[in-house]
């Protein structure tokens, strides 16, 4: 399930 | 990652890179508004406090670090070093207009009410409005030097990459978050006018000035 928010994002 | 990320994050890091550049070979910050850098600034800090507190990648970490540290020292260069070149007169929109509104939307529409989800939250709704200063600044000097016009040429077309890059995602990895879409969708379509001006007049050489 990919995170619920872009963390991985800048 | 996907392309159109990667080549989001080199137009954001562009942007930063140029706009850096313009200050400190020109030893003048006129034309740019310091305000903005300041939202900048709050944005990267308040985004990137999980740089505290989890590790993704040396990518995402260096990338995180980069954006911080030229902020910081874009508000320095602008408010301590050049400040005798800094157009406070036309850099005059009120900060509270912007950081107030966004601080009780993100009180209220977000993903999960903890400390860092707030955070993150504000700096990805502050982001999408950050670049109002600078536009308005414009707007009252009716002109942009060049490299200026470069620096939020690569600003904008960096989060317009980012809806690529939401589009990519959901269609490949089913991912989406609704919080920064919109808020991307709203960052880009400030832009647009902007972006028709930078083509109708700066690609071909003229100067930007307004009225258009």
């Amino acid at each position: 399930q990919p995170p619920s928010s872009p963390k991985d994002e800048l | 990652m996907n392309i159109f990320r990667l080549t989001g994050d080199l137009s954001h890091l562009a942007a930063i890179i140029i706009l850096l550049l313009k200050i400190w070979k020109t030893r003048s910050c006129a034309g740019i508004s310091g305000k903005s850098q300041i939202l900048f600034a709050l944005v990267f800090t308040t985004r990137y406090l999980d740089l505290l507190t989890s590790f993704i990648s040396f990518y995402n970490t260096i990338m995180k670090l980069i954006y911080i540290g030229c902020a910081y020292a874009t508000v320095y260069l602008i408010y301590m070093k050049f400040k005798a070149t800094y157009d406070g007169n036309h850099d005059s929109f009120r900060l509270e207009f912007l950081v107030v509104p966004v601080g009780g939307l993100a009180c209220l529409v977000n993903h999960d009410f903890s400390f860092l989800e707030i955070l993150w939250t504000f700096s990805i709704y502050l982001e999408s409005v950050a670049i109002l200063p600078q536009l308005f600044m414009i707007s009252k000097t009716g002109e942009a030097e060049t490299i200026t016009t470069h620096y939020l040429f690569f600003l904008g077309l960096y989060r317009a990459l980012y809806l690529f890059n939401w589009i990519w995602r959901f269609y490949f990895e089913g991912f989406f978050d609704m919080i920064a879409i919109v808020a991307g969708v709203v960052q880009t379509i400030l832009y647009c006018d902007f972006f028709y001006l930078y083509v109708t007049k700066v690609l071909k050489g003229k100067k930007l000035s307004l009225p258009a």
